[in-house]
């Protein structure tokens, strides 16, 4: 998936 | 979580202290540059906006905290506390030749036109570029400091481990974030040349010093 986050990288 | 997404964080946060000692044992922050750790106290804040509105897990949660609250004490032990030690005649990159290009592309090129996705968009690009201004204070005084090198390279380190980690999700999970990976590709082609001496020099037990 490309999209918008909520983001689960730091 | 996998294993390269771990170590990229251990990295980063191995970068970080290391910084952080290295300021507080010697007392001072020569060879730093300040600068860069601006923006990356901009990065952290403008990414971790979202500890307010959602909650991923408490590694996640954590790792945020810690790294938001030792940029800002790591800007704090250079401009306030270590003041007098701060170098800022070699801190002369100009931050707004970054800033306002990047700011500018994240409203550009994003996921979805929203202010916090904005705003994470921008501390992804920004992120990319961050480590400038210290790589040019490096380049104008021709030298730095053992520790220094070690702290950069744990810092290239981690963008590196995060582009293997984002192979293995694609692979095994299908998922990629276009914005995250090439702007990591870029930050971690900027660490290539230190990269290199740092293997051929700084591993040999020579000083980082560059031909004048």
């Amino acid at each position: 998936a490309d999209e918008a986050g909520p983001h689960d990288e730091l | 979580m996998n294993v390269f997404r771990l170590t990229g964080d251990l990295s980063h946060l191995a970068a970080i202290i290391i910084l952080l000692l290295k300021i507080w044992k010697s007392r001072s922050c020569a060879g730093i540059s300040g600068k860069s750790q601006i923006l990356f106290a901009i990065v952290f804040t403008t990414r971790y906006l979202d500890l307010l509105t959602s909650f991923i897990s408490l590694y996640n949660t954590s790792m945020k905290l810690i790294y938001v609250g030792c940029a800002y004490a790591t800007v704090y032990l250079i401009y306030v506390k270590f003041r007098a030690t701060y170098d800022g005649n070699h801190d002369s990159f100009r931050v707004e030749f970054l800033i306002v290009p990047v700011g500018g592309l994240a409203v550009l090129i994003n996921h979805s036109f929203a202010p916090l996705e904005i705003l994470w968009t921008f501390s992804i690009y920004l992120e990319s570029v961050a480590i400038l201004p210290q790589l040019f204070m490096i380049s104008k005084t021709g030298e730095a400091e053992t520790i220094t090198t070690h702290y950069l390279f744990c810092l290239g380190l981690y963008r590196a481990l995060y582009l293997f980690n984002w192979v293995w999700r694609f692979y095994f999970e299908g998922f990629f974030d276009m914005i995250a990976i090439v702007a990591g590709l870029v930050q971690t082609v900027l660490y290539c040349d230190f990269f290199y001496l740092y293997v051929t020099k700084v591993l040999k037990g020579k000083k980082l010093s560059l031909p004048a």
